[in-house]
């Protein structure tokens, strides 16, 4: 079998050569990784920290804040954590594609050059 | 609090092993 | 500050997939296209690949232990309220989690393998296509090209070179034989019509062939002539109707078939090998021949003498096959043993280093000489 790979999204930006340069990318999508498991509630409750965007159900989690001077960053988790990480180079870019097996199309989205990486033990707020 | 929003934090990062991709598992 | 949300469910169907420079070249290259293929059809399961026009990629995955999150910015409707316990300045936007990922896809280039797994064998007869393709699992070359993990330049270079044909619309590949008949009867009437073998055009080529055959039972269509130009030929550069023959090429071909009808069941001397393998060619054909250009098709088990030897009869495990070949010959000169084990040398490992690792060598006057340890 063979499917053709769609970068019609991508060709503004390949075209001007724009890319990546901090934490999220020219198209407004971000990368974030955490060393461990992220517990996130799967199931809408009637509190302040769940919404709906576009017939979406989100539910708020998190607060990030970079230090652009110095790449660094601070993530709080829920009400009790905080970790610090930082705003790290890929060695190798990583392309973000999305297989819909509905329509049978195959298309790459976006070009991460950047992601903000926590691999420390995660502090409690002071 | 009964909504629980937390890392389990894990001590290393293991990322060694490497396989072939079969077509299935593009679309599962 | 960034706000972080994450979508209650979460989208399985996107991927990360690590872009070398050369594939960033081709992305950024309009007229390039990238696809992902697998040998076979969507039930085989075989290995994914990436391929652009002129190369392939095997996709790796790498499994990692962190958690990945893939997010997007997004406006928010509502205010949201502003957390002053962290002293931060308050959130600015707002990005959302819309998928995890737990693996990445490496790229590694390599070379694609043309599937031809289901492609009929046609030895020249008049029954090849049956009638609508009936039983034949391949109907185009797009269905080849298409359950290939291999790229579009890479597919039509082993094609050409295994002898592949399509006749009406359907991929077959001409059997030994018909190929042999075929190529005979190219450079027969090449040379009654004066054509020049580094010019050969596929129209006067294919005139010069049925100049005189009955039409009717001529197996000798212009797809098969176009077989043989692709096989033993070179496309001239620019000119996309052209091929210069491969005169080394056809002498070898020759020269393996002669080994196989001379040299079978018995050996024979090389002087006198020399005069049959000529006495193959058409008449007056200009090829000039050497027992050196058959090296890896035959052994010498007395001497100088020479028996035909093919590969496909030989262990496919490196060490036995040093094994049979030192039984069959206790000491190679290193040219005349490389082709029968070079394709094992997965690792590709410097070609004295890999002789060293399974055999014994030595040098006696200019000639190395290769004998098992």
């Amino acid at each position: 079998p063979s499917i053709n790979v769609s970068k019609r999204q991508l060709q503004t930006l390949l075209q001007s050569d724009q890319h990546q340069t901090s934490v999220s990318t020219p198209l407004g999508n971000m990368m974030l990784e955490i060393q461990g498991d992220l517990e996130l509630p799967r199931q809408w409750s009637e509190d302040q920290r769940f919404t709906t965007i576009d017939k979406e159900q989100l539910v708020r989690w998190g607060l990030l804040h970079i230090d652009p001077s110095r790449n660094n960053a601070i993530l709080f988790v829920g009400r009790k954590q905080r970790l610090l990480g930082s705003l790290v180079k890929l060695d190798t870019p990583l392309g973000l594609i999305k297989f819909n097996q509905q329509d049978g199309i195959v298309e790459m989205q976006d070009i991460f050059y950047y992601k903000v990486l926590f691999k420390s033990r995660p502090l409690p707020i002071m | 609090d009964e909504i629980r929003i937390w890392v389990r934090y894990k001590e290393g990062f293991s990322d060694a092993v490497r396989k072939n991709v079969s077509w299935s598992s593009l679309w599962s | 500050s960034l706000n972080l949300h994450e979508r209650l469910s979460i989208d399985r169907s996107f991927r990360l997939l690590h872009l070398t420079p050369e594939l960033l070249e081709v992305l950024k290259d309009p007229n390039s296209k990238l696809q992902f293929k697998a040998a076979g059809n969507d039930e085989d399961d075989g290995d994914v690949v990436l391929c652009s026009r002129e190369k392939t990629w095997l996709l790796r995955q790498k499994n990692h232990s962190n958690t990945t999150m893939l997010m997007h910015e997004f406006t928010s409707e509502q205010e949201t309220p502003l957390e002053t316990t962290f002293g931060l300045p308050s959130p600015m936007s707002d990005f959302a989690g819309f998928a995890r990922t737990t693996f990445e896809y490496e790229t590694k280039e390599v070379s694609g393998i043309l599937n031809v797994e289901s492609i009929p064998i046609h030895n020249g007869s008049s029954d090849f296509p049956p009638a609508d393709g009936r039983d034949l699992p391949v109907k185009s070359m797009d269905d080849l090209l298409a359950s290939s993990a291999c790229s579009e330049k890479e597919c039509l270079l082993q094609w050409g070179q295994l002898g592949g044909c399509v006749i009406k619309g359907y991929p077959c590949i001409l059997s030994s034989d018909f190929l042999t008949k075929a190529l005979h009867v190219t450079l027969m009437s090449a040379m009654a019509e004066s054509l020049n073998f580094s010019r050969l055009r596929l129209g006067e080529t294919f005139d010069a062939v049925n100049k005189d055959i009955d039409q009717e039972s001529n197996p000798y269509t212009i797809d098969v002539i176009k077989t043989i130009l692709e096989k033993y030929g070179e496309k001239v550069k620019d000119d996309d109707d052209c091929w210069q023959l491969n005169q080394k090429k056809v002498a070898v071909w020759y020269g393996i078939r002669a080994l196989k009808k001379y040299a079978s069941q018995s050996s024979i001397p090389p002087a006198e090998f020399l005069i049959k393998w000529k006495s193959t060619f058409p008449p007056y054909a200009p090829f000039d021949i050497e027992i050196e250009m058959l090296r890896g098709w035959f052994f010498r088990p007395t001497g100088s003498s020479l028996q035909y030897l093919p590969k496909n009869t030989l262990p496919s495990d490196i060490k036995e096959r040093f094994m049979m070949l030192f039984k069959l010959q206790s000491q190679w000169d290193m040219d005349d043993i490389v082709p029968f084990v070079e394709e094992l040398n997965s690792k590709g490992l410097k070609i004295d280093v890999f002789l060293m690792k399974y055999a014994r060598k030595r040098r006696v006057g200019k000639k190395v000489i290769i004998s098992s340890r």
